[in-house]
């Protein structure tokens, strides 16, 4: 999948099988991805797992799960709210479009979350306050070791070239280490302009649903990259950083340093 | 910062019974609370720093440990048990729901809890293959 950190690097990744994208002491998602073609390096998220820890005085820990085909609008229990304590509305899930779209509203820890499905697949969105971001270093524990904080380890990227132009064209060239396995996929010029439909500006999400239409020739992909920028419209708290341009490649570890 | 927690936890914790009445008896069970406390108070220390809270609690913990005889090394008080469910609503708004709270506390508000400070956002996502 393609992940945009907390420190708005972008990656495409291949972790396949079970990664945490943020474990704090407030929060735990953990995402387990799936190859998309038998045999092929890129894989895109089949199931998510979150889990809200317990916050005295607002919410006892609810677990919220959704693979594929299932987006439950409700808490693993059942509920759609944080519980029996006193605050127990500050975490609420909220049905956007029937079995497609849910957000999840934490309001003691001021994070808002968006779980979609769009094709086979999920997507994931987060708002964080810093702090939060920042709680389980202060509590002096974990290792921080996340994809949302840390990106990808180095062996999990993919080296997706800039995509300027057809494969093989002097400009750029086709997403060689995912697209091989890749039977049915489109021309590039087709998928070039299925993608320039919906994402008008050639900003890292457009190239992400070029890169996505090469490896797999799943239409839908062009909608995930389409939702996903939608997201960061509506969480991102800098207007002037919702397009992305350069893509990083770059030593775990710097990217938490970084922030 | 968030002292209001380690206070409300603090008074959770003591108060099911006396503290102790004199300094030649130290409650062992307070002095865990205390060094809960104390430990708590250290782990929002950096965000805490200039809160009138915050240092008021060190300055109550430091007195209350040289009152009452607590030792700074030893154990800490158990985890504060879980609040037990609260009966079932007469017209609940979905399975296993609680009824609306529009009084939820302050604690559970991150925007009004973090103060006049504007908190930063992040955003973090997932998408595609």
């Amino acid at each position: 999948p393609h992940l945009r950190t907390f420190t708005d690097r972008f990656q495409t990744c291949k972790v396949q099988g079970a990664w945490p994208l943020i474990d704090n002491n407030y929060l735990n998602v953990q995402v387990t991805n799936t190859p998309v073609l038998p045999g092929s390096a890129a894989t895109a998220t089949s199931k998510l797992t979150i889990i809200f820890k317990n916050f005295p005085e607002c919410v006892d820990q609810k677990v919220y799960q959704a693979e594929m085909d299932e987006l439950p609008a409700a808490f693993a229990d059942g509920s759609r709210n944080g519980g029996d304590q006193h605050g127990a509305n500050s975490l609420r899930i909220t049905e956007k479009v029937s079995g497609r779209h849910v957000e999840i509203q934490a309001r003691y820890i001021g994070t808002t979350i968006v779980v979609r499905q769009v094709g086979r697949y999920l997507t994931f969105a987060v708002r964080m306050p810093e702090e939060v971001v920042r709680a389980e270093e202060e509590q002096g524990g974990g290792q921080g070791l996340y994809l949302c904080l840390r990106g990808c380890p180095r062996s999990q990227q993919i080296d997706v070239q800039p995509l300027g132009g057809p494969p093989g064209a002097a400009a750029g060239s086709a997403p060689a280490p995912a697209a091989a396995a890749a039977p049915d996929t489109f021309p590039y010029e087709t998928a070039a302009a299925k993608c320039k439909e919906r994402l008008p500006v050639e900003d890292l999400y457009y190239q992400a649903c070029v890169f996505d239409l090469l490896t797999t020739g799943d239409a839908n992909f062009t909608l995930a990259a389409y939702y996903a920028l939608e997201d960061v419209k509506m969480l991102h708290s800098d207007k002037d950083k919702l397009h992305l341009y350069d893509r990083t490649q770059e030593a775990p570890g710097r990217a938490a340093a970084a922030m | 910062c968030k002292i209001l927690k380690c206070n409300s936890d603090f008074w959770s914790a003591t108060a099911g019974g006396p503290s102790p009445a004199s300094s030649d008896d130290p409650a062992p069970e307070f002095c865990a609370a205390l060094r809960t406390y104390a430990l708590c108070t250290r782990r929002t220390a950096r965000t805490c720093r200039g809160d009138l809270a915050y240092h008021s609690a060190v300055h109550g913990i430091e007195d209350l440990m040289g009152q009452h005889n607590c030792s700074r090394e030893g154990p800490t008080a158990p985890p504060r048990p879980r609040t037990p469910p609260a009966p079932p609503p007469a017209a609940p708004a979905g399975p296993g729901d609680s009824q609306e709270r529009a009084d939820s506390p302050e604690v559970c508000h991150y925007e009004q809890r973090s103060g006049p400070r504007r908190a930063n956002y992040t955003h973090c996502g997932l998408f595609g293959d």
